[in-house]
């Protein structure tokens, strides 16, 4: 029996946004720890990781561990029923082959049931170690969108090298090139608007435009991102859930021939 | 020419 209520319905309304472009079908995994999501895309260079634990929900109720196969697209469409301000209650019985989305307005005068089908999806689940990184970078999820955006108008990969000058993200196409550069600045009003560069060395790498892209619609659901860079490793782009988790990208690198 | 990396390349099945 599963039976997990997010009184913050519009959460999870956020995650699928968040992942649904990136990944088709995927398994949802339930323990006693919480609700988490691990899947690469079709092309296996991204992969995304979800965790949303069990004390962020008002109710959480697992008997036992479960693996529900969900097409994110589908389960995409159901939560779209759901109001921002609703109630979102999973529940699945033991034995069954579906799970139920139930939404319940504020007050209570509203409820609806949706019901969809599982699937039976073989996910290869990787094993991530915790790295050292050679440098982190915490800025506005905003800025961080943004950059991506205007870049990929320009170019379809790029180079993100973090100096003690800060962090620099370079793109070149047919049209031109562009570098913009942002300094770690901690003097702003509000602590979400500071760009903050932990840098153990210095390191410069390449990816894909087309992905950073996919992982900036996880920008409603965090005022920050973190970027974590290391030479041997996949970028890692996290977006911190308020108070239950995270969502987290990993990107292979573009390795120069 | 710079080829693109694959996740299974960093990182093992568990």
């Amino acid at each position: 029996m599963l039976e997990l209520r997010l009184v913050q319905g519009s959460l999870l309304k956020k995650v699928l946004d968040a992942m649904r472009e990136l990944v088709n079908d995927a398994n949802f995994d339930c323990s006693a720890t919480g609700f988490s999501l691990q899947a690469m895309d079709s092309s296996h260079v991204a992969l995304v990781a979800l965790l949303l634990r069990s004390e962020g929900f008002e109710h959480y109720r697992c008997d036992r561990n479960l693996s529900m196969g969900m097409n994110l697209n589908n389960m995409s469409k159901m939560l779209r029923c759901a109001g921002n301000d609703d109630i979102i209650t999973i529940k699945a019985d033991d034995g069954t082959d579906s799970v139920t989305f139930m939404f319940e307005s504020p007050n209570q005068d509203k409820i609806a049931d949706f019901e969809m089908k599982l699937m039976d999806i073989d996910s290869e689940h990787l094993g991530i170690p915790d790295a050292e990184y050679q440098a982190i970078v915490r800025m506005p999820s905003s800025e961080f969108a943004r950059i991506c955006k205007d870049l990929s108008s320009i170019g379809d990969t790029v180079v993100i090298s973090v100096t003690k000058e800060g962090v620099k993200f370079s793109t070149a196409g047919d049209i031109g090139t562009a570098n913009i550069v942002c300094r770690q600045n901690k003097t702003v009003d509000k602590p979400e608007e500071a760009t903050i560069i932990e840098m153990q060395e210095p390191v410069s790498l390449t990816f894909a435009l087309r992905y950073l892209n996919s992982f900036t619609k996880a920008t409603p659901l965090s005022d920050t991102v973190t970027i974590s860079l290391s030479s041997e490793l996949p970028v890692v782009v996290e977006y911190k859930i308020a108070e239950m988790g995270y969502i987290r990208y990993y990107l292979a690198p573009k390795i120069e021939e | 020419r710079s080829s693109q990396g694959r996740m299974l390349s960093y990182f093992g099945n568990s």
